[in-house]
């Protein structure tokens, strides 16, 4: 049964327009994960760089193609955990990145501490080598639409990221 | 939201997950991702879970490690995951989604969201699917 990698690419509404790029994209970050454990790598290997192709991918929220704040920017999240030691690093509200998840795991393999937020996360980023990038290659059409879109009196951007009642 | 969830040929278990976060959401504002237990969980000796969804929910019933509880008692990857989202729709309204695996290398993807975008690999075939009730295969 082993070795095995599951993957998700949010649960939020995905329009029928963008169904096929979102399988795709899944499809295509979960062979690549497979292929590291296929290989020998570890299962905390494939896990971060599945969801790397995952942040890469601007069909999807994270990375490249996350959603915009309500000032038009982006601050992103990110989480690793090993089974086998419970150690985790983690980064929040991180900015200018295109791999929050390399991030935290520099934050679990680099630091003692499980969690760097902001600024602190960007200084981290910078003394690990980590290069920014601009916002602008963060940001796609289809996000900042849908930040417009929100931005309307009486909008409700939970329920249009998360689609109605299941 | 996405995530990944696997276990190595040594056994070893491991998650991620990353996000953008919520539409037009606050300066600063930080949901589930990055807190251990909500946005994911990993522990050998029980499995792994990467969770999505509406962070403020997930964070209120510690989404992954309530998965984990529930497998601990003995259900299985399904079930479990299961029991954790409906506990998340009944106490606090809210839906989600979560890729789970156990050490043996058993595995879920669960969501009582419209859609979720879900693949899988184990034994050389290649799981898909994204509306409910989907479950694809294909050679890898």
């Amino acid at each position: 049964m082993l070795p095995v990698v599951v993957v998700h690419g949010g649960a939020g509404h995905v329009p029928r327009t963008r169904a096929e790029l979102s399988t795709a994209g899944v499809c295509s970050a979960t062979r690549a994960g497979y292929n590291i454990l296929k290989g020998g790598g570890s299962s905390m290997d494939a896990v971060v760089e599945t969801v790397t192709q995952l942040e890469n991918n601007p069909v999807f929220n994270a990375g490249c193609g996350s959603v915009l704040n309500v000032k038009g920017e982006i601050e992103m999240d990110a989480l690793v955990m090993d089974g086998k030691t419970l150690g985790s690093g983690a980064v929040s509200a991180v900015r200018n990145i295109a791999n929050p998840t390399q991030l935290a795991r520099l934050v679990m393999d680099q630091t003692s501490h499980s969690c760097l937020t902001a600024e602190g996360a960007s200084q981290f980023a910078r003394a690990m080598g980590i290069p920014e990038v601009p916002l602008e290659s963060l940001i796609t059409d289809y996000s900042r639409m849908r930040w417009k879109e929100n931005l309307a009196p009486g909008a409700n951007p939970v329920e249009c990221q998360m689609g109605k009642m299941g | 939201t996405v995530g990944a969830v696997a276990v190595d040929t040594e056994g070893n278990i491991a998650c991620a997950t990353s996000t953008g976060g919520i539409l037009n959401k606050m300066e600063g504002r930080v949901g589930d991702t990055p807190c251990i237990g909500s946005g994911g969980y990993a522990d050998n000796n029980i499995g792994a879970v990467s969770t999505t969804g509406h962070g403020e929910a997930i964070m209120k019933v510690t989404l992954a490690r309530l998965i984990l509880f529930h497998m601990e008692q003995g259900h299985s990857v399904e079930a479990a995951s299961d029991l954790g989202l409906a506990h998340m729709k009944s106490r606090v309204g809210s839906l989600g989604g979560v890729v789970t695996v156990d050490p043996q290398g058993h595995w879920a993807a669960r969501f009582n969201s419209l859609q979720m975008a879900w693949a899988a690999a184990q034994k050389d075939t290649l799981h898909y699917g994204l509306y409910t009730g989907e479950h694809f295969t294909q050679d890898l």
